[in-house]
């Protein structure tokens, strides 16, 4: 990106040009332009007295301690040296002139010094020879010539290593949290160099397993030894959390491998010899499962599913004239749900029938009960009044039921108890008289 | 009661026995915190007599065990056309008290019914009358500690007007009567109603149920020849009864 403090371009020109320029001169401009540029001079008229050797006066033109050319003549004079139309291109981002007059001017000829423009070209590193230093090329694959610098980038599978010049093998590894993907040693299935250390880490969300489909063409080097094949020098190392690690290698795929866990790591490794072709895998992941749930008397437990898997909702609705019981207190609702660790949050609550309660005690009357149990749903009590001095408003006893809704209640719907009205003017007892 | 007879137990259960100062007055269950009786039972001198001084009895014919369970009143309402200064008006005697306390209806307390909206008391059609009042014992007037009671027929209204008027010949403070009373008795006397039972109920039967018909209220003498017993029309005051009980 070029500096903002350094100008792309300008403009040069000697004391009080197009006058002629004064004598005894020693000026110098030191012109700048961004890193990664070059500078073009372009004279547009030089005229310094010409010498042989530019000896009086003279334009010099230098990049560092570099003379780039010193100037002075006209274009046509046959003395001195003049630039003509060849721009001058500095190697690097700088350039000094140096403009020096002495001390006598002819006076038949009023020279009148120089004008040039100059302009940042862009430098193209990538074309540049390699050093001979023995550092190697600027990119050990790809370069790229940017605007005032240049980028270096690797072919697929390789990627560039921090000092951002030179490219390796590309192990892909890294965390992979995908809920599936496909994953392969470096440059499988071609025999990738030597001494690969790469780490591929599955992490999924809790409550997910990953399972690991390695492919047929597995080959990772192995010793045969009377005990069987070990692995000595090349293997891809499988770590379960919780697990002893297992250690693959040999030519037999392990084919489906179910982690029951939702992180894996996987660790391949080769020295600095021997010719492993590697491996590639698929993975995927299925949610952790639950117990089914057992049933619930006097209540449903929905939904009903064959399988039930992390995230799954249960909900228990108790039958009508039930209740919710959890832990011996009344719960209004319940749901309970699959957690990451293969359980269920919350074991399932109890249905218990609900009651009524004792029924509204009757002034100048009583109730009895005809029939079910401690006030239970759909039990039937009856009012009645203390007869013959009281009668049931409306003159018959009335029944009334244990509702779902835990409410006793009449066959008409009436939920308050009944009331007792006396009787009057019937003495139980009459004056009689049979004398005559 | 004149010429009655004992009241067997529990054969008129809401007959209420009051005390009202040293003097004795009767009244009727009609509800479960209502008695209703006379208002010259209640007025002394022109006032009505505050309720904590009216002790109220009920549940037996002996007075002696009577005695035992008194009610208390908490407050009394006076009818207010009830205007009896010189007492000789006794228009409108009527008056309610209410209980404390509610009773528990069994078979020696029971209300008596009201009469029927309307209700007319034919002549001659056979009341029962009852109280702790003055009856007669060896010729001599004496206060009973019994119940007793008696039967009266109701009479013509014309009868007993014309009956006072005889009376009004040789008496100058004889009450009037007013469509708000009607008169029971015989004209041979010596059946009657009589002081201390004034506020008991003069009741009919009608279909098996006895109701208030009228109160015992006034009359001329005791039992007298020619005389009848002068009772508050209850029939009339129906609403005022049903107001001052919703009402309070």
């Amino acid at each position: 990106v070029p500096d903002p403090d350094s100008p792309m371009f300008g403009e040069v020109q000697s004391p009080q040009y197009p006058q002629p320029y004064p004598p005894n001169l020693q000026q110098q401009w030191e012109l700048r332009v961004p890193e990664g540029f070059q500078i073009r001079l372009t004279f547009t008229h030089l005229d310094i007295e010409a010498a042989a050797g530019c000896y009086y006066d003279s334009l010099t033109v230098l990049h560092k301690e570099k003379l780039l050319g010193k100037f002075c003549g006209t274009e046509n004079s046959a003395d001195g040296h003049h630039p003509g139309n060849h721009p001058i291109l500095s190697p690097g981002n700088t350039l000094m002139l140096i403009f020096q007059t002495d001390d006598d001017n002819p006076e038949r000829h009023q020279n009148l010094g120089f004008s040039a423009q100059y302009q940042a070209i862009d430098v193209d590193e990538c074309s540049a020879p390699e050093p001979l230093d023995g550092s190697g090329p600027l990119c050990s694959q790809i370069c790229l010539n940017t605007l005032g610098s240049y980028l270096c980038a690797c072919h697929h599978g390789y990627e560039l290593r921090s000092d951002q010049r030179t490219c390796v093998l590309s192990c892909g590894g890294g965390i992979f949290d995908e809920p599936e993907g496909h994953l392969f040693s470096p440059g499988y299935p071609m025999i990738p160099p030597h001494a690969v250390s790469c780490q591929y880490i599955i992490s999924v969300e809790p409550g997910f397993t990953v399972s690991l489909n390695f492919s047929d063409n597995f080959h990772i080097e192995s010793v045969d030894t009377e005990d069987g094949l070990i692995c000595l020098h090349h293997w891809l190392l499988v770590t379960i959390p919780d697990r002893e690690p297992i250690k693959l290698c040999g030519g037999s795929s392990p084919g489906l491998m179910e982690t029951n866990s939702s992180t894996v790591k996987l660790d391949y490794h080769t020295d600095d010899k021997g010719q492993s072709r590697g491996w590639s895998l698929d993975y995927r992941t299925q949610r952790v499962q639950c117990p089914v749930p057992g049933r619930v008397a006097n209540g449903r437990v929905t939904p009903v599913l064959t399988e039930y898997f992390y995230r799954d909702y249960l909900h228990v609705r108790c039958d009508q004239g039930y209740k919710l019981m959890m832990e011996g207190e009344e719960i209004q609702s319940f749901f309970t749900m699959c957690v990451s660790s293969g359980r269920w949050h919350l074991s399932l609550p109890e249905c218990h029938i609900i009651d009524c309660g004792e029924p509204e005690p009757l002034l100048n009357g009583a109730v009895t009960v005809l029939s079910g149990f401690q006030n239970q749903y759909r039990s039937v009590v009856q009012y009645h009044c203390n007869q013959p001095f009281y009668s049931p408003l409306g003159g018959v006893n009335v029944t009334f039921r244990c509702d779902a809704d835990r409410q006793w209640r009449s066959t008409h719907d009436v939920i308050s108890s009944p009331t007792c009205l006396p009787v009057c003017g019937q003495p139980t007892k009459l004056i009689s008289g049979y004398q005559r | 009661i004149i010429g009655g007879s004992n009241a067997p137990h529990k054969t008129i259960p809401w007959q209420v026995m009051l005390s009202v100062g040293s003097g004795r007055g009767g009244g009727m269950v009609i509800a479960d915190r209502w008695i209703l009786t006379a208002a010259h039972v209640l007025v002394a001198n022109g006032a009505t007599v505050p309720p904590e001084d009216v002790r109220i009895y009920m549940g037996h014919n002996d007075v002696k065990t009577l005695k035992d369970t008194p009610v208390n009143a908490s407050s009394l309402y006076i009818h207010p056309g009830y205007k009896n200064p010189d007492l000789l008006n006794y228009n409108n005697d009527i008056a309610l008290m209410k209980l404390d306390q509610p009773i528990t209806f069994d078979s020696s307390v029971m209300p008596l019914c009201l009469p029927a909206e309307g209700a007319t008391y034919d002549t001659g059609v056979m009341g029962l009358v009852s109280g702790f009042g003055i009856t007669i014992n060896r010729g001599r007037e004496v206060l009973t500690n019994r119940l007793k009671y008696v039967q009266l027929p109701v009479v013509d209204q014309e009868t007993c007007s014309s009956s006072l008027s005889s009376i009004r010949r040789t008496r100058s403070d004889v009450p009037n009567l007013t469509e708000n009373m009607f008169c029971a008795g015989v004209p041979e006397g010596s059946k009657d109603s009589c002081q201390g039972d004034s506020g008991s109920a003069f009741t009919l039967r009608e279909n098996g149920r006895f109701y208030a018909a009228g109160i015992v209220s006034w009359g001329i003498e005791c039992g007298k020849r020619g005389t009848y017993g002068v009772y508050t029309r209850v029939s009339n005051y129906l609403p005022w009864i049903n107001n001052t009980i919703q009402n309070n």
